[in-house]
């Protein structure tokens, strides 16, 4: 019965037409495209949900103009270091954070602007050998980085002018951590994902380790993006971009798993899995937002499922100009940023 | 999911967790 269950369901005729483009904006001056996000941005006392887009060697700022168009306002350059990643801050306003590196991230910065002597600037906010890095609410940034003997896992702090305020360490587990995910429902607690595939609990308040709850061999390399308390459990939204393909659940890209806290027991609630035709290696990055998650697979297409029923509601072929490279959610409205490798971000409405 | 499944379910997980866990 469970395994009937849990037996992923696919729409029949999967329809690009669930995605709307609504507009395109090119970056003439990038031609390595790495992220892509949104950020709130107030100038002139008009507050306005802006698009971030980053190439190794700068980010740029766009607002939105008349017509779906959209207008560059600023570019930061960064320098020699790579920018790796955009890292989203919930609920602020005219602050964009980048975590910039080689092979892993060395560095995190913050790009503002300063309304005091009326410019754009960027200020750094730690540098390491950092593994992971999450924004999490009330302007904090957790990251997890490696010395040769131990693992620290420290939050910062930041004022609304992109100071950092103050830090707290949390009780690192011994094994490295890759991703991090607030907990929807239960205001202190955090959980990450390990290199040995486990999940962990923190107490952000006090910087507890609270719990280490396995989450199983068949799926090496989870990511956890999304974690919320319901009716005594904890659901995870975790991403298998490694996963075996099995008769049971097809080739999962993303499962929801129902952890017991108090037990560390745990069951898949639902699976998510890719679509007919795209078996074997299966997606490059993806990112996750409410019950939504978008992936770029190998093919060059972008995938989106609803992770509550488990199905593949829209599938964007690769474009005639190029295959999607990034695939995220904006912050606000069921909007998706599709990006390509020439810097050319396209956005649908879903 | 059922409690046979999962242990006993304690809606006050979190809070409990902290209290049982080093400071």
């Amino acid at each position: 019965d469970v395994a009937e269950q849990l037996t992923p369901v696919l729409l029949d005729g999967l329809r690009e037409e669930s995605l709307q483009l609504v507009s395109k904006l090119k970056d003439s001056s990038s031609s390595c495209a790495v992220d892509v996000s949104t950020v709130w941005w107030e100038a002139a006392g008009c507050r306005e949900l802006c698009v971030v887009t980053a190439c190794e060697s700068s980010v740029s700022l766009w607002k939105p103009l008349a017509s779906d168009h959209w207008g560059k306002v600023y570019t930061w350059q960064v320098g020699e270091i790579p920018v790796i990643q955009i890292v989203p801050l919930p609920d602020t306003c005219n602050l964009v954070c980048i975590a910039l590196g080689d092979l892993e991230i060395g560095e995190i910065r913050l790009l503002l602007y300063s309304s005091e002597n009326d410019l754009f600037k960027q200020s750094l906010v730690k540098t390491g050998n950092i593994k992971a890095v999450l924004g999490i609410k009330d302007r904090r940034l957790v990251s997890s980085s490696r010395t040769v003997q131990e693992q620290q896992v420290d939050i910062v702090s930041l004022s609304e002018t992109g100071r950092c305020k103050d830090g707290q360490t949390l009780m690192p587990p011994e094994e490295t951590v890759l991703a991090f995910a607030e907990v929807e429902g239960v205001r202190d607690a955090l959980v990450g994902t390990t290199a040995v595939n486990s999940i962990v609990i923190w107490n952000l308040k006090t910087g507890q380790l609270l719990k280490k709850m396995h989450v199983g061999y068949s799926y090496p390399a989870s990511i956890c993006h999304r974690a919320y308390s319901d009716s005594g459990l904890l659901f995870v939204v975790l991403s298998h971009p490694h996963a075996k393909e099995s008769e049971s659940c097809g080739n999962p890209a993303f499962r929801v798993v129902a952890f017991n806290p108090k037990t560390a027991r745990s069951t898949g609630v639902m699976f998510s899995s890719l679509p007919p035709g795209h078996a074997g290696r299966q997606y490059l990055e993806g990112d996750v937002k409410d019950a939504s998650a978008a992936a770029v697979l190998t093919s060059g297409a972008i995938a989106v499922w609803d992770l509550l029923l488990g199905q593949c509601t829209a599938l964007l072929p690769p474009d005639p100009e190029g295959s999607w490279a990034l695939a995220r959610w904006a912050t606000t409205n069921a909007c998706l940023l599709a990006g390509q490798q020439d810097g050319t971000v396209c956005l649908y409405q879903y | 999911c059922s409690e046979s499944d999962l242990g006993p379910i304690s809606l006050n997980w979190f809070e409990e967790l902290s209290a049982e866990a080093p400071p």
